[in-house]
């Protein structure tokens, strides 16, 4: 339903953030 | 805060209320350890314990989840969320969750139009994952919350001298109690 796709844009968004700042702090 | 003119909880059938304090306390344990590791900080300041709230645990877990992880996910390195929960005035429970990213009204206009997929993958794109995140995880937070009579407020950005596109976010969140 469209509260799980909602969910799964969060889990998804997250999983990226955290990706961007992980390689972003390998750079400092 | 002033709390909302109405604030009272849904009857429904075999509800089981929950400790807000319990479950704060839970989730911030379990994001610290991410939050240390990405040099970024989530305080919780308590101000009365043991808080019941007329909300099932799950759906309440669920909720603060996306709403404490989300906020974390705007602060930049060096950057803290910061959570308080206290008895409102008028009875139930506030949780406040701040935060010192970006003026949150500002980044989804600027980012609305951004298409949601794998596009959102590229390094560039991490405001669009941001924006995707605030409001993906605000609406599930507010649908749970709002069937169990809570009100959501969203104050963005919640310093008003900030320079532009900053100023960070507040996230009301009024419980009802049993």
């Amino acid at each position: 339903d469209t509260l799980q796709q909602l969910q799964d844009a969060v889990y998804m968004t997250k999983a990226n953030i955290l990706h961007y700042n992980e390689e972003k702090l390998k750079k400092i | 805060p002033m709390p909302p003119p109405a604030l009272a909880p849904v009857h429904k059938h075999g509800l089981r209320p929950c400790s807000v304090s319990d479950v704060l306390v839970d989730l911030v344990e379990a994001v610290s350890p991410l939050a240390h590791k990405q040099k970024r900080a989530v305080e919780l300041n308590e101000l009365i314990q043991s808080l019941e709230v007329a909300i099932e645990e799950p759906a309440l877990r669920q909720a603060l989840s996306n709403l404490i992880e989300g906020a974390l996910l705007r602060t930049q390195v060096g950057g803290k969320v910061e959570i308080v929960s206290m008895r409102a005035p008028a009875g139930g429970t506030l949780v406040i969750i701040d935060d010192d990213g970006p003026d949150m009204h500002y980044m989804t206009q600027m980012h609305s139009l951004t298409p949601f997929g794998a596009d959102l993958c590229s390094d560039e794109m991490v405001e669009d994952n941001m924006a995707w995140n605030f409001i993906a995880g605000l609406t599930v937070a507010r649908e749970i919350l709002e069937s169990y009579g809570c009100v959501v407020r969203v104050i963005s950005p919640r310093t008003k001298d900030a320079a532009l596109g900053a100023g960070g976010t507040r996230v009301e969140l009024w419980l009802p109690s049993t």
